[in-house]
């Protein structure tokens, strides 16, 4: 489910937006067997001058949008990326009918920064 | 499969789409881990290591439980004091070339604890080989054909008895010879106790023997580095 559910205040600035991954919408439901889905997240969102302390930022980030600033074709916004992460654990059925239990790294966005 | 599947699936790991044929029961030490790690606080859930079992303190992103597919021995003659001699074979063949064995922890399960039953106190005796070459038409491996792993005496007191059988499994893997091991269990040489009650009623307690079972931890280099890589950056 990718539909865009803004959270508490709607802002075009760089921050998580929810996105609920269903293994059962991409047909794996016979195979994985915990969870049946997962609150994946994706960053989406502006980062404008002057960068603010809650947008994460990078030093490079706040040059960057310095020079947006005074030169907004030639140089581009930077970008609203993950910065913190977390994993997700899955107990799936392989094909020999073992139970597998996998820790995969990076698989939930906690914190978007630009 | 649709290209996207094919490569979400590669990114999770997996080669293949899974299809289990007869899927059993999630054994309860993978799905206390699972529950343990959803239920984390979500402020500390980037903490977790993923590529670290902090409940075995081994390295390790992958923990499967395989099933004992081995099979009893039935010897012609009753061996003295002999209750059980049982073929364990646990199919390593599905963990992946990339994958790094560092923990494999052998359960062997009973049916109930026993603390109050009338085999209270009754020491048993427990053997385990290592088999080094096939004996023909599955009959028990001679002297020369298995190193013996385990020796020791316990008292059917706990529901389960557990091994560390990580240097085997290694072995297993390193010299692709994964001939299985031998589990003997026999009542211990008391001869009041043979006496009294007879081979045939102390094996009775025995006989609630559940089953074996393979808890394997692995780590999966191509995750696990590139993730390490992608951190350092």
């Amino acid at each position: 489910r990718s539909a865009y559910y803004p959270l508490v205040t709607p802002s075009n600035l760089c921050k998580p937006r929810r996105l609920y991954i269903s293994f059962s919408d991409v047909g794996w439901e016979n195979w994985i067997i915990a969870p049946q889905g997962y609150m994946a997240n994706y960053c989406l969102g502006e980062c404008p001058f002057p960068l603010t302390a809650e947008l994460n930022s990078t030093n490079h980030a706040i040059l960057q949008t310095m020079v947006h600033s005074l030169d907004p074709e030639g140089t581009p916004q930077p970008c609203c990326v993950p910065v913190r992460l977390s994993p997700i654990s899955i107990l799936y059925y392989d094909n020999d009918d073992n139970v597998v239990l996998r820790h995969y790294e990076d698989m939930v966005v906690d914190e978007c920064g630009c | 499969l649709s290209l996207q599947e094919s490569l979400l699936l590669k990114s999770l790991g997996l080669s293949t789409k899974p299809s289990p044929k007869t899927p059993g029961p999630v054994p309860s030490v993978l799905w206390r881990i699972f529950q343990k790690r959803k239920t984390l606080p979500s402020t500390n859930k980037d903490l977790a290591d993923a590529c670290r079992v902090e409940e075995f303190n081994v390295p390790g992103n992958i923990i499967r439980v395989f099933a004992d597919q081995g099979h009893f021995i039935h010897n012609g003659q009753p061996q003295r004091l002999l209750c059980l001699q049982k073929r364990l074979y646990f199919n390593l063949s599905v963990l992946e070339e990339g994958e790094h064995l560092t923990m494999a922890q052998l359960e062997i399960k009973f049916s109930h604890n026993s603390y109050h039953t009338s085999s209270q106190g009754q020491v048993f005796e427990l053997r385990l080989y290592q088999t080094s070459q096939m004996s023909l038409r599955g009959m028990p491996s001679h002297e020369h054909s298995r190193k013996l792993l385990v020796e020791q005496s316990f008292a059917r007191l706990h529901k389960s008895l557990l091994f560390n059988l990580s240097g085997v499994a290694k072995d297993w893997r390193a010299y692709s010879r994964n001939l299985g091991l031998i589990l003997e269990i026999s009542v211990s040489d008391g001869a009041s106790a043979v006496a009294s009650g007879g081979l045939q009623s102390l094996c009775a307690s025995i006989d609630s023997f559940l089953d074996t079972s393979l808890l394997v931890v692995t780590l999966s280099q191509q995750q696990c580095k590139a993730s390490r890589r992608r951190r350092r950056r």
